[in-house]
């Protein structure tokens, strides 16, 4: 099945 | 020093009952601009971004920025006790380890006051971009919801394509397939019922169901939902909170192995 990405992968520790 | 009055009590529960089961926790960020919440679930998965204007607030004041922590269960229990038309006044000192809300019937025959604890919460925040999306889709909310409850039901991963055809939305599983498609319908005599499709390039992504599912709890704050979506990126799912505000969720796409 389909790897679930993290959203630390498209947006920065702000 | 933190008053608030809003006048459509009703909208808090709304937003809160819709966010609750994503996220145990989470702060809520009060200035001047009025409330923000940013908040991932525990997988690091979902997001979601809250704004409630000041001047949805027929009182607003808050004299220092404040963060105040809170159980969503506990924030969702006290709000239950709000009547669906109730004021809704929220009040804290800016030191203080509580805040206090207090609702009053549309009638002002009743007025009841609750003060729930803050906790400390040590949460991310996320910068989130400014991005030109591929393709929109604001469809009516009901719609979205039964699309993916009926999903839901034969698979746990839909792909979002939208072409010049329209928006689909596929999935897969032991039972076999499903492919439901959206068209742009703007002449729909109901407002409610039109969808609006703006495509600037084709684009198909693959979420988890789950999510997209839990960010329909959010249903009876709107009559449309809008799907943003762009290449490789977060599907960003906004329901607007009336002319007060939004209700942002943004969904981590699945990639092939």
């Amino acid at each position: 099945s389909p790897l679930q990405l993290r959203l630390y992968e498209f947006f920065l520790n702000s | 020093m933190l008053e608030a009055r809003l006048v459509q009590g009703g909208m808090l529960k709304k937003v809160v009952d819709a966010v609750k089961d994503l996220v145990t926790e989470a702060n809520i960020d009060v200035s001047s601009s009025g409330f923000q919440l940013q908040a991932m679930d525990t997988s690091h998965v979902s997001l979601i971004a809250m704004h409630l204007r000041s001047d949805a607030f027929e009182h607003f004041r808050c004299d220092r920025a404040m963060s105040m922590g809170m159980s969503l269960a506990n924030l969702a229990k006290v709000l239950k006790c709000a009547g669906n038309d109730d004021i809704v006044t929220l009040k804290a000192n800016d030191d203080g380890d509580t805040v206090t809300f207090m609702f009053e019937s549309p009638k002002e025959d009743r007025v009841s006051d609750f003060e729930l604890k803050l906790m400390d919460i040590d949460s991310e925040h996320l910068g989130i971009p400014d991005t030109d999306y591929c393709a929109t889709v604001t469809m009516p909310s009901g719609e979205y919801a039964r699309i993916c409850k009926d999903l839901s039901s034969i698979g746990d991963t839909v792909v979002i394509s939208a072409t010049k055809d329209g928006v689909k939305f596929t999935t897969s599983g032991d039972v076999g397939t499903a492919n439901v498609t959206v068209r742009q319908n703007t002449t729909a005599d109901k407002k409610e019922d039109q969808t609006i499709i703006d495509l600037k390039e084709p684009v198909a992504l693959t979420f988890a169901l789950r999510y997209l599912t839990s960010f329909a709890k959010a249903t009876p704050l709107a009559t449309h939902v809008t799907l943003s979506m762009t290449r490789e990126l977060p599907v960003m799912v906004e329901y607007a909170i009336q002319d007060m505000g939004f209700l942002r969720f943004y969904l981590a796409p699945k990639i092939e192995d």
